[in-house]
């Protein structure tokens, strides 16, 4: 995917410090 | 009298009763006790004090607890309700509700637009994502030349910033991600349906004798 398609947010959101279903993982 | 009882007893300050934590959001009681187990496990990570600290609070999303992260930190501070820099149970319950799949959407729409409100102006401003683009680089390793990140700084706020003030208000904010819903995504885990099939062991350390649905 081309970055600069791509909304800043979008970007921002596949950051792994929003990823928060990594809380689940044991 | 009692005499059985001599193991001592882990204090969990902010904890309130799962039947109220339960009827104030999209939790069952079950459900807000297997999140206690999940809350026991984090708060005691790196100090068994019944409080989870942004170090077992970026080592739990991580597994690494050396690892700093801006948006980690933000997400901290937002769970961190009653701002004592630690996030007591009933903030982790009442934070989590906004990621049930149940949740209002509204709730979603504006937690998120706090998140991205590093500096809590009300508005979602250009530097502050331009800060955060730059760090979701650096943490992904890519690099993108200054006139790029601009370019895509340049087409956000083209589509979202709507009066072009240079900032984005709420109401924008609600505009844009309802045409991109997309951007919602991170707000709600699946997870949170299964959580009692994920924590199973809360049925031994229930308090509550009968659950009535």
């Amino acid at each position: 995917v081309a970055p600069v398609t791509m909304n800043a947010f979008e970007l921002i959101s596949k950051s792994q410090g929003l990823n928060l279903s990594s809380l689940f993982e044991k | 009298m009692g005499c059985f009882n001599s193991k001592p007893t882990r204090q969990y300050p902010g904890k309130e009763d799962p039947v109220i934590l339960a009827s104030q959001t999209a939790f069952t009681v079950s459900e807000v006790e297997a999140l206690f187990e999940l809350f026991k496990s984090i708060s005691s990570s790196v100090v068994d004090d019944g409080l989870i600290s942004k170090e077992e609070f970026q080592l739990a999303i991580f597994k690494n607890k050396k690892k700093e992260n801006i948006f980690a930190n933000r997400i901290f501070d937002l769970f961190d309700v009653k701002r004592k820099g630690v996030i007591d149970f009933d903030d982790f319950v009442r934070s989590l509700n906004v990621f049930h799949p149940n949740a209002a959407l509204e709730d979603k729409i504006e937690f998120s637009f706090r998140l991205y409100d590093l500096h809590n102006t009300g508005f979602i401003e250009r530097p502050e994502v331009k800060q955060m683009l730059i760090a979701l680089l650096f943490e992904s390793e890519m690099k993108l030349a200054d006139d790029v990140i601009e370019t895509i700084l340049d087409k956000t706020f083209l589509d979202a910033d709507l009066n072009q003030d240079g900032k984005i208000d709420i109401v924008e904010w609600r505009k844009f991600v309802s045409e991109n819903p997309s951007l919602l995504k991170i707000m709600t885990l699946p997870y949170l349906r299964d959580i009692t099939t994920s924590f199973p062991s809360f049925v031994f350390n229930s308090n509550v004798d009968e659950i009535v649905a």
